[in-house]
């Protein structure tokens, strides 16, 4: 494991606690899309459903193929899926009043179908598991869509909101030095589907990095959007 | 194999 791998992972762990920390302290979930959180719980989920088969070397006393990195990849596997359910069932309990559903107005069904399809034709392997994880990896890419709508619409983002938003922009950013970085250190290694869908993911947060860094530097980082 | 070295990330 390289530095930039566990650096991003420790950013995209940091992105759910700024954002849970953000919801219980204002007691708000205002400029949060839910739809964007909604799509991260079906990345997780269809992503991380290799964890039934970890499960299932436990339970059954097979430890020869669990290793180190297995465990970590469990345990932060399980952490991602837990908090990313946990911010959906606040903003859809206790937080819901504050819910800007309003203004959340993407159409998911715009990202949700031309991933599936892309997914069930272009992959590695045809099986299920194979294209869930696809469809995953796909679905990461364009899940920021509703958030990125709604700060437009919004025109302002609170500077707890600015934060989330560059942790999770940042951690993929990351991933994809961490690959330039195995390609060339790894013999085996590559993986087309998961770089083009980072950088995909990555290039859809450049303005919002742009005017991050503007604001960091002027030593705020409340967002406002010119108009 | 080739399939785990893919899916050895989050």
């Amino acid at each position: 494991m390289n530095i930039f791998r566990i650096s991003a992972d420790l950013l995209h762990l940091a992105s759910f606690f700024i954002l849970i920390f953000k919801m219980k302290a204002t007691k708000s979930c205002k400029g949060i899309s839910f739809k964007t959180q909604l799509m991260y719980t079906l990345v997780f989920t269809c992503r991380y459903l290799d964890l039934f088969h970890v499960l299932g070397m436990m339970i059954t006393f097979n430890f020869a193929h669990i290793t180190g990195l297995t465990l970590y990849n469990t345990f932060m596997k399980i952490l991602f899926l837990a908090a990313s359910y946990y911010i959906v069932y606040l903003m859809r309990t206790e937080l819901k009043s504050t819910s800007d559903d309003a203004r959340d107005t993407f159409v998911l069904w715009h990202i949700l179908a031309p991933c599936a399809v892309l997914a069930l034709i272009f992959n590695a392997q045809f099986t299920i598991l194979e294209i869930l994880w696809t469809f995953s990896i796909y679905l990461e890419a364009v899940a920021v869509m509703p958030q990125l709508m709604l700060l437009i619409e919004t025109g302002e983002a609170d500077s707890l909101s600015s934060h989330y938003m560059f942790a999770v922009g940042g951690y993929r950013a990351l991933y994809l030095v961490n690959w330039v970085y195995r390609y060339a250190t790894e013999p085996y290694y590559s993986n087309w589907i998961a770089w083009i869908a980072g950088f995909v993911q990555t290039a859809l947060f450049g303005d919002f990095f742009y005017y991050y860094f503007v604001k960091i530097m002027s030593g705020d980082a409340a967002l406002k959007l010119p108009t | 194999g080739d399939s785990d070295v893919r899916h050895d990330e989050l």
